[in-house]
């Protein structure tokens, strides 16, 4: 997985 | 950005504002877990810790900010404030939150996207945020009477996750290679334990009738 797009929901 | 995660961010606004609301206004945070507050601060703590170094939108980083700022100021007015913490019903909010914590640490460690400081701490918030309402779930048990607004209270927070899942399956069949199993099951995790306070809700809401936990 691209760990950068999960981390743009909070 | 589409609608669910938009309905889910703004749910999870609400149902903030509505907590802050009773305390503020009211003076009051009868019925409101402190154990489960603390855990929130714990969960918005460890996952915005990126906030200085990963800038996603000016969104994203403002409703950083407000979680961050509202669940620790809501830990600050239960534990501090003179008329607020006399509110509290610290005899029967007795959950012992290390054993949520700790099970939660060892499970990122051990499961995790990415073995860096960072990221096990992003995950250990994802897990801890499953299960930070169980204190208040066995406190709402415990006092059986719930008032309106720490009903929306808790009302709002599953819509926020049920937003959530509509937003990942949204994103899934929308976005190529959105594949995030770790965050789905932390969060399908979550909004199971909400569907008996959802029931009972519903239909204290069908009956027009003030909600009331079975024994």
């Amino acid at each position: 997985g691209d760990i950068a797009s999960q981390h743009d929901e909070l | 950005m589409n609608i669910f995660r938009l309905a889910g961010d703004m749910t999870h606004l609400a149902s903030v504002l509505v907590l802050l609301l009773k305390i503020h206004t009211i003076k009051s945070c009868a019925g409101v877990s402190l154990k489960t507050q603390e855990l929130y601060a714990i969960v918005f703590a460890t996952r915005y810790l990126d906030i200085l170094t990963s800038f996603v939108s000016i969104y994203n980083t403002l409703m950083k900010l407000i979680f961050l700022g509202s669940s620790f100021s809501i830990v600050w007015y239960m534990k501090y404030h003179k008329t607020v913490r006399r509110t509290y019903d610290r005899d029967q909010d007795t959950f012992r939150h290390w054993f949520l914590m700790l099970p939660c640490l060892l499970l990122a460690l051990l499961i995790h996207e990415k073995f860096t400081f960072f990221e096990v701490l992003w995950t250990f918030s994802l897990y801890l945020e499953a299960v930070a309402i169980l204190p208040q779930l066995v406190l709402l048990q415990r006092t059986r009477n719930i008032d309106n607004l720490t009903g929306q209270y808790i009302f709002l927070l599953g819509g926020y996750r049920g937003f959530y899942i509509l937003n990942w399956i949204y994103r899934y069949f929308t976005e190529p290679h959105y594949v995030h199993w770790i965050t789905w099951i932390a969060g399908l995790v979550q909004t199971l334990l909400y569907a008996d306070f959802f029931y009972y809700y519903f239909l204290s809401w069908k009956n027009n009738k003030k909600l009331q936990l079975p024994a």
